[in-house]
């Protein structure tokens, strides 16, 4: 699964995510990749979420959709993604990993997976990362 | 506004051996759609620029090197959203396209609906004229390899407990 969210230079957020799915899965079985408000989600006046890990488990608690909620109720990005994977893992003991962008144009990540590739891209810095607490850095 | 890119490529225990590529992979999908933002592009043309990128980068679970499923073909999914107009796109059980995300924004703009699945969705690929290409250049070695090792576990694992696998998902998509 791969995914990308982009806040542009009119404050416009979007939001967008692909799968190959699982190896072996039952033939039709999807998971919450192609699902609004699980896999994918944005909105201009909140943010912006791309997620990955274990579908099933995303699905459930509409982990993006998620996101979103907690931070319209006031939470910024970089918690309302670390306790929306907390809570589905203790909820339903799925692990995944999210991306998520604020109104604000706060840049957040998390992953509760043993590994998730990701990058940040802003004010002229590229983060990247791979590794639990991996954070390298480079002017663009 | 300033703008802000934030890319992912999969949360799973990626092995050791594609790491760096993996590593490589997002870099490129963020200067990638950091480039169309800083010129004026749209945030709905960099993330769909920067997914294209890592559709056609094997080493991601996406496009090229998506995984087999139990009937050794590849089933893709995408969707995408504009965060302005709450619009949104998604296709699920494609087979034969290089880029879902680019087919799941078609959705987006070309119909009133927000997911087709399957011959659906594929029967649209084809109204517009999205090229169809041969799955088996969307397979990779390596996922022929995982699929391989799937069958061998699971008709071990079947025959052991004679019972039927309903269905093994086996960790993450």
């Amino acid at each position: 699964t791969v995914g990308a969210v982009v806040m542009d230079c009119n404050g416009r957020i979007a939001a967008a995510t692909s799968t190959g799915g699982i190896t072996g899965k039952r033939v039709g079985r999807v998971g919450d990749s192609p699902l609004i408000g699980s896999g994918t989600f944005a909105i201009d006046e909140i943010g912006g979420v791309s997620c990955t890990g274990h579908g099933e488990s995303i699905i459930k608690i509409c982990l993006a959709k998620h996101v979103i909620c907690l931070m319209e109720n006031g939470m910024n990005a970089q918690n309302a993604v670390e306790q929306s994977l907390q809570f589905m893992n203790s909820r339903v003991k799925g692990a995944g990993g999210a991306i998520c962008i604020s109104a604000s144009g706060e840049a957040a990540f998390h992953f509760t997976t043993e590994r998730m590739a990701w990058a940040i891209a802003k004010a002229n810095v590229l983060s990247w990362g791979l590794d639990p607490n991996e954070h390298n850095t480079e002017m663009m | 506004v300033e703008p802000v890119v934030v890319i992912h490529g999969g949360a799973w225990a990626i092995p050791e051996k594609i790491c760096d590529a993996s590593r490589n992979g997002v870099k490129l999908a963020a200067r990638k759609a950091y480039e169309i933002v800083k010129s004026g592009g749209s945030a709905l043309d960099a993330v769909e620029a920067a997914v294209i990128l890592l559709e056609n980068e094997p080493v991601f679970d996406a496009g090229k090197g998506s995984c087999l499923n139990a009937a050794g073909e590849i089933e893709m999914d995408a969707s995408i959203m504009d965060g302005t107009s709450l619009k949104a796109g998604a296709i699920a059980a494609v087979t034969n396209i290089n880029n879902p995300i680019s087919l799941a924004r078609l959705v987006m703009e070309k119909t009133d609906h927000c997911l087709l699945v399957g011959e659906g969705a594929n029967m649209f690929a084809k109204e517009c004229n999205v090229p169809s290409v041969d799955p088996s250049t969307l397979i990779t070695e390596d996922c022929l390899e995982e699929w391989k090792t799937f069958q061998k576990y699971t008709s071990a694992v079947d025959s052991l407990f004679n019972n039927q696998i309903n269905s093994l998902t086996i960790g993450h998509d």
